[in-house]
């Protein structure tokens, strides 16, 4: 799964998901990934969110629209996104997870979880693409 | 931050090409945030970047690939997308034209695909000759793993048809536990 948010110049966000799903699942099966609020989420006010991983669990979730209210509370991407990635895990200790929060400033920050979770990003001036590793939570 | 315009998105390895993609279109002037976020999953679409993305992956129990897709305004909060979206590759413009061609959210399956025809997008089969030989090896293998419980024949052994078993309510929620799948297939 791919999940992107979009800062324009002008400030403007968007952000989005594309999947194909989990494999060999039950035919008919949609996980997080095109539900608004857990594949991503984005609020021009605030910032944005997306994620990855076991869609059956995180769509119950809502990790990203998490993420975003954190940012509107006051927390830093970072701390944003291990708040929702620990509120899956008290239920889940098992489940694999990433996400990766964005504000509408740039500051990022990714939390991830049954797995190394990576995230890339590339922003004003840089001649290239870097990728963060996030230890898992 | 690194400063705007930017992108940022889950993975990197194969990934950092849809990365690249859309923060190479936001210099240019014309283009929209809701453009880049397009053009970047639009690109691992059409590369499939590790297989979790577009056509030819992730075969369900049929052997067929249905796609998943969702895009954001971030200012008026409207969002379009579309679930188990089958004989259409481009599945975050489909999505993107219910979000512009519609007052709706979300559409799903074959409905999905009667909207992106009559959008102009083109039907043709999600299905590769790899994501075939791995779904005819998954059933030659039991079908194993899958995510079917509480069924006949046991799911742990056997590949389908099923039936239902009756459940006591007592064994119904310890039953539906979430087992962690150690497989690559276990997520989305």
């Amino acid at each position: 799964t791919i999940s992107m948010i979009a800062l324009h110049s002008s400030g403007v966000m968007a952000a989005g998901t594309s999947t194909n799903g989990a494999g060999r699942k039950v035919p008919g099966r949609v996980g997080d990934g095109p539900i608004t609020g857990s594949g991503s989420y984005v609020d021009g006010d605030v910032g944005g969110c997306g994620a990855t991983g076991d869609g059956d669990i995180m769509m119950r979730f809502l990790p990203c629209y998490q993420a975003v209210e954190n940012l509107r509370l006051g927390m830093s991407p970072q701390s944003a996104a291990e708040d929702a990635v620990r509120r899956m895990l008290r239920k889940y200790p098992d489940v694999q997870s990433g996400i990766v929060v964005v504000d509408n400033e740039g500051a990022h920050g990714g939390a991830g979880s049954g797995w190394t979770f990576t995230y890339a990003y590339r922003g004003g001036g840089m001649g290239e693409t870097v990728v963060v590793s996030v230890p898992p939570i | 931050s690194p400063g705007l315009p930017m992108v940022i998105n889950t993975w990197g390895g194969p990934f950092t090409a849809a990365t690249d993609a859309a923060y190479l279109a936001l210099l240019e002037s014309e283009t929209s945030a809701l453009d880049a976020v397009e053009i970047g999953c639009s690109t691992c679409e059409a590369n499939q970047c590790d297989g979790s993305v577009g056509y030819g992956g992730s075969p369900d129990e049929n052997c067929e690939t249905t796609l998943d897709a969702m895009i954001m305004d971030g200012t008026t909060m409207k969002s379009g997308a579309v679930a188990a979206l089958r004989r259409i590759k481009d599945a975050i413009s489909v999505a993107r034209a219910v979000l512009e061609h519609t007052t709706h959210t979300l559409l799903a399956g074959d409905f999905a695909t009667d909207f992106a025809i009559a959008n102009g997008f083109v039907a043709q089969n999600l299905t590769t000759e790899a994501s075939a030989a791995s779904c005819a090896q998954w059933k030659a293998g039991g079908c194993q793993p899958n995510y079917r419980i509480n069924v006949t024949p046991d799911p742990a052994q056997s590949c389908g048809p099923y039936a239902p078993t009756s459940l006591n309510s007592s064994s119904s929620s310890a039953a539906a536990a979430y087992q962690s799948r150690g497989s690559p297939e276990g997520h989305d």
